[in-house]
C-alpha cells in the first residue's frame, strides 16, 4: 500500500479538492483506496457526501480510543472507501497531548490495513500541528498543493523543516515527491514565476533532503468553478462533471502520480 | 477611532489583502490607519514592504512583554502605520496561556492611542485562538471576509458562536459590520448562490445576535491577478497597479466601510 499525505500549513489552497479528486481517480483506475479525513474542518467527509450518524466513529476513535480502522471506514464507491472527520477532532490534538504514543497513533492503525488497499491518501488541514504530525510519521510520501501566489512560497520553507524533522526524529523513510500547483491561472506572470521558483528550488535539493527528487508535477490544476460547485454536491469531479477541466486535470494528476516509481 | 478586525478561521480567504488595501485606502482617503499584522505568518508585513531588523520590536514585544505600541509601530506611508509581525508570534498563544490578562492584552495596547488614529484594522491569522480571541475583545467592528464557495459557508456558524461568545463575556460592544465577499467569480452560479444565502441569512438575524444589522457588502472584490502580485513587491493595489479593478473594488469597499454609521 502506498500512502500520501497531502499537506501545506498554508489555508485554501486545494488540499482537499486534491486529496478526494485523486483518491477518486486512483480508484476509477482500478487502485482501492483508503481516503482519511484528518481535518476537524470535515471538508473531505463533506466533500464526498458523507452524512454521518451521531453515534458514528470517525477519524477521532480510531486515534484517541484505538477503534478499529475497520470499525471506522466507510465505502462511498467502488474502490473506495473513507475514515471520516468530525467537529470532535478539535480536541484531540489537545487529548493526546499527555498521552504516549501521541505522533504515532495514525501510523498503529494504518498497519492494520496495508493488505486491504493499494493507496491511502490523508487530506491534512491547515496546521502543522498533532495531527499532520501523525499523517507525517504514518505516511510513506507527501504530496504538497501549491497555490502559484507569492504569499503561498512564504510558508514552504517552514512546512519543509517540518518534513525534514519528522524523517529525522520519526519516519525515517518519509520523503516529498512533489509539489502541484492548484487554482492554477494560465498566462499570468505570477504563475510561471512561481513555477520557475520551485521547479529550481526542487532541482537544487541536496542529497540529505526529504524533497530530494521530488518533481514539480508537470499537470497544473487549472482553476475550474466545477471543483469549487460539486463538493455542495457531496460529489466528486467525475460524478459531477466528467468532462470539465477539473476531471481532466485531477485524472491527469493521479495518472502521474501512479507513474512515481515508489521507491527511487 | 473605529477598530475593525478582518477574521475568518478559513485560510485563503483574502483576510490579509483586505486588510492591507482597506487599510491603504482609508488613509488615501485622508484617515490616520494603523494596522496591526496579528497574523504569526506575518503576510500583511510582507505585503507592505517592511523588512524587519533582528531587534525591531513586533506584536510579539507588545502582547506578551508590554512594551508600548508607539514603540512597534511603524511609518509605511502617508497616513499608515503597521505594527509588524514576526514569526516569534508563534510561541505567543503559549506563552499568554498561563499569563494574567491574556484575552486583553490587545485592548488595553490600543487604549492608548485612540487619540493617535482614525482606524485600526486587525489582521487575523486562520485560526481563532488566544491571538484572535485578542482581536475579539481589543475592537468593535468585525469584517468577515468570505470566498463565495461552498466549503467556505461551512465555518461561518462556527466563527459566529466565536464572536457571540466573545461579546457575551468579554466585549459587549463587539457586533459585525458586514461580510465582504472576496475573489468572487462573476457569473458564476455557485457565486450567486453563496450570495444569496448570506444575504438571507443576515437579514434573519435575529435582535440579540452580533450580527444583526451586519450586512454583505455590496462591493464585490473581484479575483484580479494583481492583487496577487502586488505583496510580491512589498506594496498596496494602489502603488502597484492603481487602474486595475482590484484597486477599484477596495477603493470602493473602503468608502462603503467609511459610510457606515459607527453605531448602529
Ligand atoms: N482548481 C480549482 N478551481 C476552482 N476552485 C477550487 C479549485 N481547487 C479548490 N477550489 C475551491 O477553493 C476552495 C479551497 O480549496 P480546498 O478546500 O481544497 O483547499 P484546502 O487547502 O483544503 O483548504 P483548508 O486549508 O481550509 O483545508 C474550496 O472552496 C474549493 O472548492
Ligand atoms: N481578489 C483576489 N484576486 C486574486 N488573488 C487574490 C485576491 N485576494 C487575495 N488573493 C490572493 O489569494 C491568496 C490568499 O489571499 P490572502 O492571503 O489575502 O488570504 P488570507 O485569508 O489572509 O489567508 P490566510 O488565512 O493564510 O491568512 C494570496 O496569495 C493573495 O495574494
Ligand atoms: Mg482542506
Ligand atoms: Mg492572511
Amino acid at each position: 500500500m502506498r500512502s500520501l499525505a497531502i499537506i501545506n500549513q498554508k489555508g485554501g489552497v486545494g488540499k482537499t479538492t486534491t486529496a478526494v479528486n485523486v483518491a477518486a481517480a486512483l480508484a476509477r483506475d482500478g487502485q482501492n483506496v483508503l481516503l482519511i479525513d484528518l481535518d476537524p474542518q470535515s471538508h473531505a467527509t463533506l466533500h464526498v457526501g458523507l452524512e454521518l450518524t451521531p453515534e458514528q466513529p470517525t477519524i477521532y476513535d480510531l486515534l484517541v480510543d484505538g477503534t478499529a480502522l475497520g470499525d471506522v471506514a466507510c465505502s462511498v464507491g467502488e474502490r473506495l472507501a473513507v475514515i471520516p472527520s468530525s467537529v470532535d477532532l478539535v480536541s484531540a490534538e489537545l487529548e493526546l497531548a499527555g498521552r504516549d504514543a501521541r505522533e504515532t497513533r495514525l501510523r498503529r492503525a494504518l498497519a492494520a490495513c496495508r493488505e486491504a488497499y493499494d493507496y491511502c491518501i490523508v487530506d491534512c488541514g491547515p496546521s502543522l500541528g498533532l495531527l499532520t504530525v501523525n499523517a507525517l510519521v504514518a505516511v510513506q510520501e507527501v504530496i504538497i498543493p501549491l497555490q502559484p501566489h507569492f504569499l503561498a512560497l512564504q510558508g514552504l520553507g517552514r512546512l519543509l523543516e517540518t518534513i525534514a524533522r519528522a524523517r529525522q526524529s520519526l519516519n525515517p523513510e518519509l520523503r516529498v515527491t512533489g509539489v502541484v500547483l492548484c487554482m492554477h491561472e494560465h498566462g499570468t506572470r505570477l504563475a510561471q514565476e512561481v513555477r520557475d521558483d520551485v521547479a529550481q528550488f526542487l532541482a537544487s535539493a541536496a542529497p540529505d533532503r526529504p524533497w530530494h527528487g521530488a518533481r514539480l508535477f508537470a499537470t497544473l490544476i487549472r482553476r475550474n468553478i466545477k471543483l469549487a460547485e460539486c463538493p455542495s454536491f457531496g460529489r466528486t469531479i467525475f460524478d459531477y462533471a466528467p468532462g470539465s477541466h477539473g476531471a481532466e486535470d485531477y485524472a491527469a494528476l493521479a495518472r502521474e502520480i501512479a507513474a512515481v516509481a515508489s521507491s527511487p
